[in-house]
């Protein structure tokens, strides 16, 4: 069968990493291994929850406006208090 | 505001602090006056003293490390992390960490010391971060000038402290505009390349086509040297500027940057020096004049001729029925003007010169 998937662009990994890195300190998203479905359902509420704090709008996706306020100089304390 | 889980406080009242080491990139004295001031801001308004240490182990230990500094919790080079510091409570906790690879500077040239120190000691002081864009205790760096405090991060310490005995006579910033607030006002409305910008204390709302929810964010981390107060704004689509009045003076913006040669003087426009201040502005991009409203008059300005309209001003409620009093801010929609005034807006036909609707102002923010 024909698949449309195809491969991510560099740019889109390097998001990706920049996302996981921010999500992981600031936000808890677990580290290391997991299934790639619970990873990806991780990593979208962990994107949804920084997205609230930050008075974004709520997507779970990794767009501009939540990339350009994971770039911003900041704090390194975690935004969520456990 | 937030606290830590189990709002971990500090026992005693009496805290002490210890410098562990020193930024080459100022002077140590500067380091120990951005420090103290720093730990001022919150002793002004809590019981809280802090007693500086020169040796041994302070509640609060201070210092300036580069990448891996010792706690397992590496610092990352220029720019991103810049400092963090532990909560209340016994060994590393209280303790506050520079990043040694940023430039922290007494200015706003780089990372100003003062302000990243008074974040820092928040947390060192029991508070976690807050949602609110104006607050000291919002995770991103922004710098500001006067009180770093906003009522958010007075009300979080004092619920953790209680409020200082004797206190300072302080002017907090005040929080956070709630865009629901069926009460809400606004200071000025204008477009910018498709989107809407609304002004409302020291913030702007952003609304985008494919935005669902508005952006809120600081005058100041977008604009430093627009004031904090905008009295009135409007696009010119023509020219591909938003021009922004605040008090006598005008800034121009081509896109989201400042255009050079501004500010200016409101009266180059042809105002006369009597007029301190505008309340409203709104191009109508039908005829290419900008209309501009001060208290119950209102003048036209041709965009084309640069020049200001003879037999003005006009009164609003002569011009505008229905229109009885000031304008907060005005924008203009497909032959429709919004005159938004306190919390409500009224659409204005501008073509059958009368007022079809009322609502709520910040029913634009979908309230």
């Amino acid at each position: 069968a024909q698949s449309s998937a195809k491969p991510l662009s560099s740019e889109d990994i390097d998001k990706q990493l920049l996302a996981e890195k921010y999500l992981r300190r600031f936000y808890g998203l677990p580290s290391g291994l997991q299934g790639s479905r619970t990873s990806s359902n991780f990593l979208q509420a962990k994107i949804k929850e920084m997205q609230k704090f930050f008075k974004l709008e709520v997507t779970g996706n990794l767009d501009d406006n939540t990339l350009a306020v994971m770039k911003e100089p900041r704090c390194g304390v975690p935004d969520i208090g456990e | 505001y937030n606290h830590f889980p189990r709002h971990l406080k500090w026992e005693n009242n009496n805290v002490t602090f210890r410098i562990v080491n020193y930024t080459p990139d100022l002077k140590k004295a500067d380091v120990d006056k951005a420090i103290r001031r720093a730990l001022n801001v919150w002793a002004d308004v809590t019981p809280l003293t802090f007693k500086k240490l020169y040796e041994g182990n302070a509640d609060i230990m201070i210092s300036f490390g580069s990448k891996e500094h010792g706690d397992y919790n590496p610092f990352d080079g220029p720019g991103g992390l810049l400092a963090h510091a532990y909560p209340p409570g016994q060994g590393i906790g209280g303790d506050t960490h520079f990043d040694e690879d940023e430039q922290w500077t007494k200015d706003s040239s780089a990372y100003n010391l003062f302000i990243v120190a008074a974040h820092e000691l928040g947390h060192a002081l029991g508070m976690s971060h807050s949602t609110d864009p104006g607050a000291l205790m919002y995770p991103i760096y922004t710098y500001t000038t006067g009180y770093p405090l906003a009522e958010d991060d007075i009300e979080g310490i004092q619920a953790l402290y209680g409020p200082n005995p004797n206190p300072k006579k302080v002017k907090p910033r005040p929080d956070a505009p709630k865009k629901c607030d069926p009460e809400l006002t606004f200071d000025a409305v204008t477009e910018l390349r498709g989107e809407t910008i609304i002004f409302k204390d020291r913030y702007y709302w952003r609304i985008h086509p494919q935005m669902v929810e508005p952006e809120l964010t600081l005058i100041k981390s977008t604009w430093p040297s627009i004031p904090n107060k905008v009295d009135a704004a409007y696009e010119n689509p023509e020219k591909d500027l938003v021009i922004i009045f605040s008090g006598i003076r005008m800034w121009a913006l081509n896109g989201y940057n400042l255009v050079d040669g501004y500010p200016k003087y409101i009266h180059k426009l042809g105002l006369p020096k009597s007029v301190r201040k505008i309340d409203a502005a709104v191009h109508i991009k039908d005829t290419g004049k900008t209309l501009l409203f001060t208290d119950e008059d209102y003048w036209s300005y041709d965009e084309t001729t640069e020049t200001m309209d003879s037999g003005y001003p006009r009164s609003i409620e002569d011009d505008f029925p229905g229109i009885e009093d000031e304008v907060d801010a005005a924008a203009y929609h497909y032959g429709y003007l919004y005159f938004f005034h306190e919390h409500l807006q009224y659409e204005y036909s501008y073509n059958s010169k009368k007022v079809f609707r009322i609502q709520r102002a910040n029913s634009i923010l979908n309230c």
